[in-house]
């Protein structure tokens, strides 16, 4: 029964492609479902990439609110700030392997894409939701998925976001809410400005009998190498990156308040209260973050130090 | 496959054949058991009760040379070469191997100085043939050739036979591994349980500080 | 058995894992960045 989600009804999709009951609820599309083969191949592609973007395409169905990726694909582009280069280089590279799918039986269509944000958080940039409305308008379903790999390793859990974008000028009724993340400084403008115009859908996975079988046979091989590698050599680059990150915020928190101070009148007290916790306290927020991942870390380096240097013939 | 799932049926072949001969024939199935490419271990022939008969008869240098390749070097065969009979090429090779697999037990890193010297290798580039060829491959040792510090790192060792009066030594250490994983486990779980009491003691001061701030608020308004 | 005591025996032969100088100044250098950056955390947070 748990291979079911793996059949692919060709009728009812492209009745559902009819129907295309997304288009007078921007909302409609809630929950995503990811194959653990597909989840393995972006995240893996994605740390591949070390420092830089890299995008892919996923393949799937949809079943009512849901969408689901079955697999997915590397395109050959790296960086996704050039949207209309990532296109052109790999357009006939997607047309390609679509085909080839088809003949190979495999019927499932392009539902979305995927690319990877290392080291600054799960969100769409300007040009991500430029990317994400256009392919809205031609190629529904479509989804939009973010990696972050850099701090997939050090959380030790796959920092992923899904989303989909409004319509041009839909307002969207209440605020997002979304789980908070830290966004780097040079990141946060073109992260605030756009905000509003996507939501997240809510992930969800599965594995197939044969997944869980081949993921039985590696748990040894997994485990051990969890156990003999440290977020804490992997990604010392991030966390010093992080902590000067956190460094500009705090000087700019502190030139925040030096300006409020000067002028109280201009705003309002209870505002300007709410205003200087939220700066602040994210900031906390953040810098709790990093040390708990630090010390996570450390936690494991000393365990291991004790259970396995500490025994003497 | 593990070394040791690899010699058992070796080892299983051997000990019926000592079981099932006596005295002189003995001589020929050491020798055969010591020259064989995938037998590394010779406790269990040694425990065969026909075998031990050998001790104190004309043929105890058969013996002699069995725990010779139980426990012992190659240096220990030159030492005492005029006590034991001359050891064919596959048993010279085997020893060597031995070898290698006590030097393993006491240093992790052995330098290729060393190696030579016990082995009585002439150059380099014979050792570190010996070492891939008749070890690595062998799946007895597993390490890295380090050319520049001119040293072998071992990653693993097969164990060889115990020798008498090891096993108190392994028991204490394996008492000692255990004691110190078990206070590492209370200590986690006291850890543990001293974060669960802080969190609570936090929100139970934060939800003060609330309730605190909501009166003062009501009594100002 | 004496298959599984040769077994324990490799097994106990590869402990203590790692005993370096080099390796206990890079676990000490950590273990001390570790504990700077919670005391900035801790400073932030006041």
């Amino acid at each position: 029964a748990s291979d079911a989600i793996f059949y692919y009804d060709e009728a009812a999709q492209s009745k559902f492609q009819k129907e295309k009951p997304w288009a007078n609820d921007p909302h409609y599309f809630k929950r995503v479902k990811i194959s653990a083969l597909a989840l393995l191949k972006m995240v893996v592609h994605a740390r591949s990439g070390g420092t830089i973007e890299v995008m892919g395409l996923m393949q799937g169905k949809t079943d009512g609110d849901a969408i689901i990726v079955m697999d997915a694909f590397a395109l050959p582009v790296e960086g996704t700030e050039t949207r209309v280069n990532a296109q052109a280089d790999a357009y006939e590279y997607m047309v390609d392997y679509s085909q080839t799918n088809k003949q190979a039986g495999r019927l499932e269509n392009v539902v979305g894409w995927y690319h990877s944000h290392p080291g600054y958080g799960c969100w769409l940039s300007g040009i991500d939701v430029s990317t994400q409305m256009l392919n809205q308008q031609f190629q529904e379903p479509f989804l939009a998925v973010v990696i972050d790999p850099t701090r997939t390793v050090s959380a030790g859990k796959v920092e992923i976001g899904a989303f989909r974008t409004y319509p041009e000028g839909y307002k969207p009724p209440d605020d997002p809410v979304s789980e908070y993340q830290t966004i780097p400084l040079n990141k946060i403008e073109d992260f605030g400005v756009h905000c509003k115009q996507y939501y997240a859908l809510d992930i969800t996975y599965f594995k197939s009998s044969l997944d869980c079988h081949l993921l039985d046979l590696l748990w040894n091989k997994y485990w051990v190498n969890t156990l003999s590698s440290s977020p804490l050599l992997g990604n010392g680059d991030y966390v010093a990156g992080q902590i000067s990150d956190l460094a500009e915020k705090l000087e700019q928190a502190e030139n925040h308040l030096a300006h409020t101070r000067y002028g109280p009148s201009l705003m309002p007290s209870h505002q300007r209260k709410k205003e200087e916790e939220s700066q602040l306290a994210k900031i906390t927020r953040d810098s709790a973050k990093i040390t708990v991942e630090q010390v996570h870390g450390l936690m494991s380096q000393v365990i291991k130090d004790i259970l396995f240097n500490s025994v003497r013939q | 496959m593990d070394i040791e799932e690899r010699q058992a049926e070796i080892i299983d072949h051997f000990v019926k054949q000592a079981t099932a001969n006596k005295d002189a024939a003995l001589g020929s199935i050491i020798a055969e058991a010591t020259s064989h490419p995938s037998l590394f271990a010779f406790s269990e022939i040694l425990a065969v009760p026909n075998v031990a008969e050998l001790e104190g008869t004309e043929n105890t240098v058969i013996l002699d040379l069995l725990r010779l390749f139980a426990h012992g070097t190659w240096s220990d065969f030159k030492s005492n070469a005029g006590h034991l009979p001359h050891l064919v090429p596959d048993q010279v090779l085997k020893l060597k191997q031995l070898t290698v697999l006590t030097l393993a037990e006491t240093n992790k890193v052995l330098p290729y100085d060393l190696l030579m010297l016990e082995l009585d290798v002439a150059n380099v580039r014979e050792l570190e043939d010996f070492l891939i060829n008749e070890c690595m491959y062998a799946g007895i040792v597993r390490g890295k050739l380090d050319q520049l510090r001119r040293c072998f790192e071992v990653q693993f060792a097969a164990g060889r036979d115990l020798r008498p009066g090891q096993l108190g030594s392994m028991i204490q250490t394996l008492s000692n591994w255990l004691g110190t994983s078990d206070s590492l486990l209370v200590s986690i779980q006291e850890k543990i349980k001293w974060a669960d009491t802080m969190s609570e003691l936090d929100n139970k001061h934060r939800k003060d500080l609330e309730d605190r701030v909501e009166d003062v608020k009501k009594s100002l308004s | 058995e004496s298959s599984l005591l040769r077994q324990v025996s490799s097994l106990l032969r590869r402990l203590p894992a790692i005993e370096s100088e080099k390796f206990q100044d890079d676990f000490m250098m950590e273990y001390n960045d570790t504990l700077l950056i919670t005391y900035l955390a801790m400073f932030t947070n006041c």
